[in-house]
């Protein structure tokens, strides 16, 4: 463990209190997109079978459990809960993630380490989550309220996996012959999604002003 | 190819 690969789990894991308070607290999920929820609550499940069968350390473990917790939470506060539900914006978030998941799931197919099914299901989390925010970007674009808790969550979300950048050059130089090309170009795919969200996100933070997405 | 090494990452 790494300072770069913790300060990317603790900005994970706070990107997710944010909305999770955003969301308990204004009993209010406008702007956020429930197929991104969705798309990460996959992810997690699709990446942490090892729970089951292998242990690596305690907070491996620990965080895997509240990853998978607050996905789930959140999606229930979305679906179930009779007043947030009411504020989601159903037929603006339509977003096709069919279209996501297939190709990931058959790219997951063709190039992975071993052709075993939690090795396949593994490589598709790692695919899925670099697109997984898609969903939400597009609704953003649609709704045009980038309210401040659900941009602070976005771009937390997306700083995470910069992070995991940093401690991937960090392991490259410091662990011999330590390499994961599946992990890394997928992660500098998923940070580069980003790249728009952080230009207006930051001009908006440096002129102090409300966040405000392009026509 | 690449380190099959634990999955240590989350």
């Amino acid at each position: 463990m790494n300072i770069f690969r913790l300060a990317g789990d603790m900005t994970h894991l706070l990107s997710i209190i944010v909305l999770l308070l955003k969301i308990q607290a204004t009993k209010s999920c406008a702007g956020v997109s429930l197929k991104t929820q969705e798309l990460y609550a996959v992810v997690f499940v699709t990446r942490y079978l090892d729970l089951f069968y292998s242990f690596i350390s305690l907070y491996n473990t620990v965080m895997k459990i509240i990853f998978l917790l607050t996905a789930f939470t959140i999606i229930w506060y979305m679906r179930k809960h009779k007043v947030v539900c009411q504020t989601y914006d159903k037929e603006q978030d339509t977003f096709r993630v069919l279209f996501l998941i297939v190709p990931c799931f058959v790219l997951a197919l063709l190039v992975n380490h071993e052709m075993s099914v939690t090795e396949v299901l593994w490589t598709f989390s790692i695919y899925l989550e670099a697109v997984a925010i898609l969903p939400q970007l597009v609704l953003l674009q649609r709704t045009k309220n980038v309210d401040n808790l659900t941009g602070n969550y976005i771009f937390m979300l997306g700083s995470y996996r910069a992070l995991y950048l940093v401690n991937w050059v960090y392991r490259y130089f410091t662990e011999l012959g330590y390499r994961q090309w599946i992990v890394w170009v997928s992660g500098t795919v998923q940070t580069c999604v980003y790249l728009d969200f952080f230009y207006y996100y930051v001009q908006a933070w440096r002129n102090n002003e409300r966040m405000k997405l392009p026509g | 190819d690449d380190t099959k090494e634990v999955k240590d990452e989350l």
